[in-house]
């Protein structure tokens, strides 16, 4: 359940902040900035969304530099796993060149992301 | 967990907790199961209690002495006729058949909702997570504008009609005698882990209404192989005799007992699968269909049987809804010494007849960010159409109009509110 959560979350946040900078025509990073301005401070929520957005902020915006979508930036960031044996799980329609071959080819946009790292040995 | 891990969070978080999992008020100093806070199972799960600090105040309680000093049962009537000398209470209550309603239910009668605005990039504003805090408190759950329990107008589109205000408008000395007891994925399965938090008195209290609403997590689950983790027929029915037994030692005599039966899901697929989910609409890119796939490939799908592809399994689950809808309407054929019980459908059909008739479309009565649950416009015309089928097989069940209704609102006004 918490796999299935932190991947449902990640790919409907990713979504949003994607769909953000479409429609004001911004940078990842100002969708971000915009994103967390929306949230109200109660429950530290701004707060929280402001450290997310510094925390993935850079992989993020390497990968949607790539036009990684956000199946493929979630798997790319193992905040979606494959389940061995079994297809990559996806939302949006495959990328024209394949999911599996996509993702690989953002997971080696982020290879030596530090965050990467600190959610692997998480 | 880490946060709670912190010494200063701990107490706070074992009474959150306590809370979630035993569905009472966080905020309750008289230990009651009412409170004065809205949120955290408080007075939006159930009437406000009008003395947090007194717990033999509480909604729902016969008047302690006719309610001559104070509010016992915060209904909003106390004091004396000064012209007669006579008790309001007495007065405008008595021998009216005045009662509550409590509702047993999952999430459907919880009433889940996601605003889909948080996930429309193109109206997003400051405004629109405003609600997100009370959301959380309140785990995603709307009760306040339920079909049941619902007392506000609704703030998240449609209307608020529910079996609550209907029975309030009947009697208004019945105000603030509600109670959901309800839960995210609630079923016959679990109910006995949470029915405890029910606040009747046998001796002390008024009868009540108590509608038992599993409407499909019984068939519903997100396990690949869906139909062996569906209830049985027999431990369905074995499951809502505990319950019916527990309810016999609490309620008080003169209650009543409607059990539902459960919802046809077919529905969900035939009116959404070919649709585009909120976070589609921008690119026409998502469609319910893919939604539905995408969650029962993470095993996050909350029903695999309706929310599937396969024809055939969708049958099969609902042919399983109606063997244990048919159990609900034999159970309701017995007789126990507190209540009466009788059967009502969940039919989302009618209420798409309804729902037709006002010019709507099929899809408007499903919850678009989950694509599962009923929305407000379904549990607004689902207690229109419960009330009206009791109302005209089993009057006895509502009472009789309260002839002084006029004359509590001309003393009291709105009865202090809810």
């Amino acid at each position: 359940l918490p796999s299935a959560v932190t991947c449902t979350g990640c790919v409907l946040l990713v979504s949003v902040i994607e769909q953000l900078a479409q429609v004001h025509n911004s940078t990842v990073q100002k969708a971000m900035e915009r994103l967390c301005s929306y949230l109200p401070e109660h429950l530290y929520l701004k707060m929280i969304c402001q450290g997310a957005a510094e925390f993935f902020g850079p992989d993020l915006i390497k990968l949607f530099t790539s036009k990684a979508n956000a199946d493929v930036v979630c798997h790319a960031l193992n905040l979606c796993r494959k389940q061995p044996g079994l297809p990559y799980c996806h939302l949006y329609p495959p990328p024209k060149e394949g999911l599996e071959m996509s993702i690989k080819k953002a997971q080696r946009i982020v290879k030596s992301s530090v965050l990467l790292r600190k959610l692997t040995a998480f | 967990p880490s946060i709670c891990s912190l010494p200063f969070l701990d107490k706070i978080c074992q009474k959150i907790k306590h809370t979630i999992d035993y569905k009472v008020p966080l905020k309750d100093f008289d230990q009651d199961n009412f409170s004065d806070l809205s949120y955290f199972r408080g007075y939006d799960w159930r009437g406000k209690d009008c003395n947090d600090l007194n717990d033999t105040v509480y909604p729902g309680r016969s008047p302690r002495n006719w309610d001559i000093q104070h509010d016992s049962n915060c209904n909003g009537i106390w004091g004396i006729d000064p012209e007669d000398g006579i008790p309001y209470e007495k007065k405008f209550c008595e021998g009216t058949d005045s009662k509550g309603v409590i509702l047993l239910a999952d999430s459907a009668g919880a009433h889940f909702h996601i605003p889909p605005e948080w996930l429309t990039a193109e109206t997003m504003s400051l405004k629109t997570f405003s609600n997100l805090p009370l959301t959380i408190f309140n785990e995603f759950d709307w009760p306040q504008f339920s079909g049941y329990t619902g007392f506000l107008n609704s703030t998240i589109g449609g209307w608020t009609e529910s079996i609550y205000l209907h029975l309030r408008d009947r009697n208004r000395c019945n105000h603030r005698d509600y109670q959901s007891i309800s839960k995210n994925g609630g079923s016959s399965k679990n109910i006995m882990g949470f029915i405890e938090s029910l606040a009747r008195k046998k001796k002390l209290d008024k009868p009540a209404i108590v509608i038992y609403s599993m409407v499909g997590n019984d068939v519903c689950n997100e396990y690949t192989d869906t139909l062996a983790h569906m209830t049985s027929p027999k431990d369905l029915h074995d499951d809502v005799m505990k319950v019916l037994k527990y309810l016999n030692s609490r309620l008080p005599d003169g209650s009543h007992v409607i059990l539902q039966g459960l919802a046809d899901g077919r529905f969900l697929w035939d009116h959404l699968h070919n649709r585009y989910h909120p976070l589609g609409q921008l690119n026409k890119d998502i469609t319910y269909e893919q939604l539905y796939t995408f969650l029962s490939c993470i095993q996050f799908n909350p029903c695999n049987g309706w929310m599937s592809l396969n024809e055939t399994l969708r049958n099969l689950t609902s042919q399983r809804a109606f063997q244990l809808s048919s159990v609900l309407e034999e159970i309701a054929t017995l007789k126990f010494s507190s209540f009466d019980m009788l059967y009502v459908n969940f039919s989302i059909a009618a209420i798409a007849d309804e729902w037709h008739k006002l010019g709507g479309k099929p899809w408007q009565l499903i919850e678009p960010t989950d694509g599962f649950h009923p929305s407000q416009n379904a549990l607004a015309l689902g207690a229109k159409l419960v009330w009206q089928e009791v109302l005209q097989k089993w009057p006895h069940v509502l009472g009789k109009p309260n002839p002084f209704n006029k004359d509590i609102v001309r003393v009291f006004g709105d009865q202090g509110g809810h």
